[in-house]
């Protein structure tokens, strides 16, 4: 995919800067959480601007918040369940 | 609780235009 920069970034409107950067995180993380990304990047969407470019540049940093989002999406999704099963 | 957080987190959609949590019905 197109490589996006600080720059490209920077130049975009605030909502079009989310919808790019969504653009960038959904495929890498579809390699890894297929069923979970759509989901995944909407909760790393929440994170500041200035973060996720970091994100972009440090790939470490970037697949220590998916995982941290997948416990969280995984702990909130269990406890949808047991409130459903009460 | 209501358990009203159940539509969280807002879903991504390369088409859509990002909305962030205001998508969220409260």
């Amino acid at each position: 995919q197109e490589p996006l920069t600080a720059s490209m970034l920077t130049s975009a409107p605030p909502q079009e800067q989310k919808q790019m950067l969504g653009k960038w995180l959904l495929p890498l993380i579809q390699a890894m959480h297929p069923a979970l990304a759509g989901k995944i990047t909407g909760m790393l969407l929440e994170i500041d601007n200035s973060e996720l470019l970091h994100m972009l540049e440090c790939p470490q940093s970037l697949w220590s918040k998916v995982d941290e989002a997948v416990a969280m999406l995984q702990a909130h999704q269990a406890k949808e369940a047991a409130q459903k099963a009460v | 609780s209501n358990g009203s957080s159940i539509n969280w987190p807002p879903e991504f959609h390369p088409g859509v235009p990002w909305k962030g949590l205001q998508n969220i019905d409260p």
